[in-house]
């Protein structure tokens, strides 16, 4: 473990209890991404199937635990206690022109040709695009809630903090996951228009509209 | 590129 990982996945903590606090305190789930939210419940429960079987730290088990059940809970705020504020209207991205070519591609570049390891390479993949349902969502709808800015953020940071870490953790561990640097930096590369705008507007008080 | 190594990362 070191620092960058360790605000990294702080980062990802802390959108994911923005997220549910947003929901919790309006009552709504106005201007977010249930397609999203679907996509991350499938990235945590491909990827951490080995919950059981492989034991790192308590820290590693009780984060994707909570991982796993946030997701899930999330979805369950959003289709069911609050789905009368779900906007299925502006949240149209096609999952499955992501699940698809991004299963296919976890069959033919992977490490090892295993289950758990295929599994673990489409969670990689998957979670790269995963974010691309929300910020369709956004840009269809033309601005977003300043707490989902903060939402986003957090979020974008979080596998922006993991670069960090791989970098840290080649010179100073020698490891090195060709597969989840790539991913990681596709992932953070789709932020930055949403990162310059978070910078540029919501910083300065002003609500995160994009240019129409 | 041992990235057999444990996934220890979440």
């Amino acid at each position: 473990m070191n620092v960058f990982r360790l605000l990294g996945d702080m980062s990802h903590l802390l959108a994911i209890l923005i997220l549910l606090l947003k929901m919790w305190k309006t009552r709504s789930c106005a201007g977010i991404s249930g397609k999203t939210q679907i996509l991350f419940a499938l990235v945590f429960t491909t990827r951490y199937l080995d919950l059981f079987s492989s034991f790192i730290s308590i820290y590693n088990t009780t984060m994707k635990l909570f991982f796993i059940a946030s997701s899930y809970f999330t979805i369950f705020l959003m289709y069911s206690k609050f789905k009368a504020t779900y906007d299925s209207n502006h949240d149209s991205f096609r999952m499955e022109f992501l699940v698809v070519p991004v299963g296919g591609l976890a069959f033919l570049v992977n490490h090892e040709f295993l289950p758990l390891e295929i599994l673990w390479t489409f969670s990689i993949y998957l979670e790269s695009v995963a974010i691309l349902p929300q910020l369709f969502m956004v840009s269809k709808t033309g601005e977003a809630e300043t707490i989902t800015s903060h939402y986003l953020f957090a979020l974008g940071s979080y596998r922006l903090l993991y670069i960090f870490n791989w970098v840290y953790r080649y010179y100073f561990d020698g490891f090195f996951d060709l597969i989840a640097v790539v991913a990681g930096c596709v992932q953070t590369i789709l932020y930055c228009d949403f990162f310059y705008l978070y910078i540029t507007k919501v910083l300065k008080g002003k609500k995160l509209s994009l240019p129409a | 590129k041992d990235s057999s190594a444990k996934k220890d990362e979440l």
